[in-house]
Formats: structure tokens, C-alpha cells, sequence
């Protein structure tokens, strides 16, 4: 039967955001687990559960995502299609809320396997205008469409 | 960092990682989430997703080490244990990781003080998780 595991990275955590971080870590692997039984493939669940993370504020993923010594927001992301040993990646890319999904346009969309910076920016608009993903806010992607009706 | 492991009723295995790094870093640094092998990695076999400091991740290569040792012949939680005592043994650690092989075991290692970790479909429905998932934590499992 397929299984998920989820985690919300290794630090020390405040006390006081263990109930949230437990739940937000619970949400996303409902979530991952919803698409599967929807009949999503194991990546599609990864970048499910993962956008459910990114949409919190807990953890240092997506909306969570601490400013860089300039003030800046940076993020990386990846996903790893195992049985395909294929792998899409963005690294240093500004100012988005969603990477984990830029990471599998790369993965599905491009013949490379990892993108940086600028480049990874440019990316992120050409997978907005072809509609892989849909914006709901600026910089901010939906979910993937195997997750919809998932709650 | 975020990260996730899933293997789906096809045996098809995947992971990920999300992570904007630690605050104040230096513009442009890059850590082990989105390098192929350290942060994140996965074949046929099985697939890790580590997280932590993530240049000490990237000098062990840690997730490609860890399903290293699952096609070795470790089972997941042993592999998961041997990469975490590779990670004390060469670095200094503060790191951990999540693993699963085709047919649905779990691996699960850090040496931080908390790991948040969410497990489901183990058995049945029940979801499991736990901020210091070790322990009573695996051996329900």
C-alpha cells in the first residue's frame, strides 16, 4: 500500500508552535495522500505535500522563508522521480512562495535538471503563462491540479 | 526545510525538499536541498530526504549514501542509522533524514532536538507524528 512520510525540517522548534507544526506536518501528508488516492503518482504526492509546507508560515519553505543577509528572499527547491532517475531543481530563486512546483516543471518541462537564480525566475513566468501552474497571488502558484478537492 | 518521501501503489518512489536556508545567509549560498544526492535523492530501490545543516549534509552526500545502504542490503532504518553515524563520524552533524524503500518501510535519523515527522499509510489509516520521532515513535511504526 503506498505510504508517505513528511518533515518539517531538523532544529530545535519553540514549544509553543509544536501543536501547529504537528498539524501543518499531518496536513501535508493527508494532502500527499489524497492525490494518490486519486490516482496521482508518487510525484505528484511529493510536490502535494510539500506546496501544503510551503503554505504555511512554520518552517524556513515558502511563505516561512527567512530573508538572506541583504534582505533578500532565496529559495531552493527539488523533487526526485526515483523510478525515472530524473531530478528537476531551482536554486536561488527570488521571491516565490510555491518552488517545489518550479522544481517539477524543470523535472517534466525542460531537459535539464537544474536551474539558478535569474534563469530559474524566467522559468517561473514561462510555467505561469503555459498554465502548468495557475497564479493565485503574485509569485504565489496553486496547488497541482491532482490536489484539488483535497482538504 | 520541508521534505517528503512517497512510495505509491505502483512501487513508484519520489522525493522532495523546500527551503529558503537559515536567515541571514549570504546571498547566493546554496545548501544540500537542492543538490542531487545530498539533500534529496531517489531510484527504484528507495529515496531519502535529508535536512539540517546543509554543508555538512553535502559533504557525506548524505542521501545518496543512505540509499546506498539500502541496495547494499541494510534495511531502511539501518541504512537510515549508518548515514546518520557517517554524518558524526565526518562532520558536525545537526542533521537528519526520512527514508522509505518500494515496498513501504521507513527510515527516520536525526541528532537535532526536534524532527517534526508525519507518517501515513503505514497501517491503515492511522497518521502518525511526532516532533522527536525516535524511539517508541519508530517501534510503533
Amino acid at each position: 500500500r503506498p505510504i508517505i512520510v513528511v518533515h518539517g525540517g531538523a532544529t530545535r522548534f519553540d514549544k509553543k508552535r509544536h501543536v501547529a507544526i504537528l498539524k501543518a506536518v499531518e496536513k501535508a501528508a493527508i494532502t500527499g495522500m489524497c492525490v494518490l488516492n486519486k490516482g496521482g503518482s508518487a510525484v505528484d504526492s511529493v510536490e502535494a505535500a510539500i506546496w501544503e509546507l510551503e503554505e504555511t508560515d512554520l518552517f524556513t519553505a515558502g511563505r516561512g522563508a527567512r530573508p538572506n543577509r541583504d534582505g533578500e528572499i532565496e529559495v531552493d527547491a527539488m523533487v526526485m522521480d526515483g523510478n525515472r532517475l530524473e531530478s528537476g531543481a531551482v536554486m536561488s530563486v527570488r521571491d516565490i512562495i510555491h518552488p517545489i512546483s518550479l522544481a517539477r516543471y524543470v523535472l517534466e518541462r525542460t531537459p535539464n535538471s537544474q536551474m539558478v537564480g535569474t534563469g530559474a525566475n524566467k522559468l517561473y513566468k514561462q510555467m505561469i503563462s503555459e498554465g502548468y501552474r495557475k497564479e493565485s497571488k503574485r509569485n504565489r502558484s496553486s496547488q497541482t491540479p491532482m490536489a484539488e478537492g483535497c482538504d | 526545510t520541508v521534505g517528503c518521501v512517497v512510495v505509491d501503489s505502483d512501487w513508484r518512489i519520489a522525493a522532495g525538499s523546500s527551503t529558503s536556508g537559515w536567515p541571514g545567509k549570504l546571498p547566493g549560498r546554496v545548501g544540500d536541498s537542492p543538490v542531487v544526492g545530498a539533500g534529496v535523492y531517489a531510484n527504484e530501490l528507495a529515496a531519502a530526504s535529508c535536512t539540517g545543516k546543509g554543508e555538512q549534509i553535502l559533504r557525506i552526500v548524505m542521501g545518496r549514501m543512505a540509499v546506498l545502504y539500502v541496495e547494499e542490503g541494510f534495511k531502511v532504518q539501518e541504512a537510515a542509522d549508518k548515514a546518520m553515524q557517517l554524518l558524526r563520524e565526518k562532520t558536525s552533524g545537526e542533521a537528519g533524514l526520512i527514508m522509505a524503500d518500494n515496498s513501504g518501510n521507513l527510515g527516520i535519523g536525526f541528532d537535532t532536538p526536534h524532527m517534526p515527522v508525519a507518517v501515513l499509510g503505514h497501517r491503515g489509516d492511522s497518521i502518525y507524528s511526532s516532533m522527536t520521532p525516535h524511539g517508541r515513535f519508530l517501534e510503533e511504526l
